[in-house]
């Protein structure tokens, strides 16, 4: 059985905001560990894989690994009917076809209890190979957020441009053409830094509707991580105190 | 003007 008491149900909500509008099913891969799940788009264009580590809940229990099929549309329904500071345990029976949500007030007596359906997914899972990237940006992740939204309202593409300059944002739109440079801060330890590393030179141009997809991330982390190699799909990763989600997208190559 | 690569053409399926 699964057992997994959260502190908040914000972090579940936050989560499921930043997954929903790119994947409608999928399975939560629960084991021992923690909480797993990789889903793939419907064109296979992008991939997300979160992991929420056993030990950032408050208590964990998850006797053997057993995936849970489900609707994210239908968990979104019911994590709306949490508060955002709601102390909320999801528990699932072995073989279960139900997942069992209960929110607690943390500062009441109210205990409200949700059952879900579960469903069987067959989900194509993807052997993602350990990649050296060439080239890592950390940025504020506010500001990415910022400027694939800004990029988005001029073109469908972004060409993302590393250098020792720094990382530049292109696009380029019937109406209008938009470039946006992040210049490598001197403070690294500053939250608002933007820090390169760099092996070589990367130009790639990716597809803007799913980058400001990823970028609803931000509210889970103040920080994202782009890493880069030429030809090969960018991850944009945000780590967060329990666990990480990770994108994965494919470029656009030009004809 | 673009042609938009699948993850597919990089990771292989399980």
């Amino acid at each position: 059985m699964l057992e997994a008491k959260l502190a908040e149900a914000g972090t579940l909500k936050k989560l499921l905001d930043a997954i929903k509008e790119l994947v409608t099913d999928a399975n939560f891969e629960c084991n021992e560990e923690g909480i797993n799940l990789q889903a793939m788009d419907n064109s296979h264009v992008a991939l997300v894989a979160v992991h929420l580590e056993a030990a950032g809940f408050k208590r964990y229990r998850c006797d053997r690994p057993m995936p849970l099929g489900v609707n994210l549309t239908s968990l979104t329904k019911v994590l709306k009917c949490a508060k955002d500071d709601d102390i909320t345990t999801l528990k699932a029976a072995d073989e279960a076809d139900v997942l069992n949500l209960v929110y607690e007030a943390k500062n009441s007596d109210r205990i409200a209890e949700y059952d879900m359906k579960l469903m069987d997914i067959d989900s194509d899972t993807l052997g993602i190979p350990d990649t050296e990237y060439d080239a890592r940006v950390t940025m504020p992740s506010a500001e990415f957020t910022r400027v694939v939204r800004d990029l988005s309202q001029l073109g469908e593409s972004v060409r993302i441009e590393v250098s020792k300059e720094g990382v530049r944002f292109a696009s380029e739109g019937e109406a209008a053409n938009g470039s946006v440079l992040m210049k490598q801060t001197d403070d690294d330890e500053d939250t608002q830094a933007i820090t390169i590393e760099m092996n070589q030179h990367v130009s790639l141009t990716f597809s803007l509707k799913y980058l400001v997809n990823f970028s609803k991330s931000a509210s889970l982390c103040p920080r994202v991580q782009l890493m880069m190699s030429n030809d090969v799909p960018l991850l944009v990763a945000y780590d967060f105190g329990q666990g990480y989600i990770r994108y994965y997208l494919a470029p656009k190559i030009g004809d | 003007k673009f042609k938009q690569n699948k993850l597919t053409d990089f990771f292989r399926q399980k």
